[in-house]
């Protein structure tokens, strides 16, 4: 473990806190894309089915479970409790678009032709692109809350945070995932626009983000 | 591919 990969955690935490507090508080998932939260419960799912076989620490076991909970949590809230307020026509994305490409490119890119290794890569390829309806959300409706902003911006620094971890662990112990350190690069460049928009506009306190 | 390394990250 080292100090990048530790904060990105906490930033992934962070984002996946703010999100539900957001939702649970404000009785409400406007602007919420249900089907990005669908998918990101999808790729907790298939990259933690080690949760029960193998054992790495109580941290990452602990922290697997937090995740899934939470996932999961939160897409009950957009599909049942709060299911009235969620804006199913602005989430447009055609979402197979995403899982076709991904699955097939898990079953010719992967480090073994094993189940549970290939749920893994469909799960490491899924994340770098599951945040696309919801950015397709925001610029279909030209408009974010600013809590929204804050999710993604936090979203979005975590695998950040993880290239900075992959650098260390390469020069420190030899450790390179090919497969996840491309997904990471391609998952934090959706977010370059996204973060350019977030430091001129949402952090000079204008509140929300109106797209130009 | 390369080598398969065990995936001890989240």
């Amino acid at each position: 473990m080292n100090i990048f990969r530790l904060l990105g955690d906490m930033c992934h935490l962070v984002a996946i806190i703010i999100l539900f507090l957001k939702i649970w508080r404000s009785k409400s998932c406007a602007g919420i894309s249900g089907k990005s939260q669908v998918l990101f419960a999808l790729v907790f799912t298939t990259r933690y089915l080690d949760l029960f076989t193998s054992f790495i620490s109580v941290y990452n076991t602990v922290m697997k479970v937090v995740f899934l909970v939470l996932a999961y949590a939160t897409v009950y809230l957009i599909y049942l409790r709060f299911r009235s307020t969620y804006n199913s026509e602005s989430d447009s994305f055609r979402v197979e678009f995403l899982l076709v490409p991904v699955a097939g490119l898990s079953f010719l890119e992967n480090y073994a032709f094993a189940p549970l290794e290939i749920l893994w890569t469909f799960s490491i390829y899924l994340e770098s692109v599951a945040i696309l309806p919801q950015l397709f959300m925001i610029t279909k409706t030209g408009e974010a809350e600013s809590i929204t902003t804050h999710y993604l911006f936090f979203l979005g620094l975590y695998r950040a945070l993880y290239l900075a971890n992959w650098v260390w662990r390469y020069h420190t112990e030899g450790f390179f995932d090919q497969i996840a350190v491309v997904s990471g690069v391609v998952q934090t460049i959706f977010y370059c626009d996204f973060f350019y928009l977030y430091f001129t506009k949402v952090l000079r306190g204008s509140g929300k983000m109106t797209l130009p | 591919s390369s080598e398969n390394p065990r995936h001890d990250e989240l």
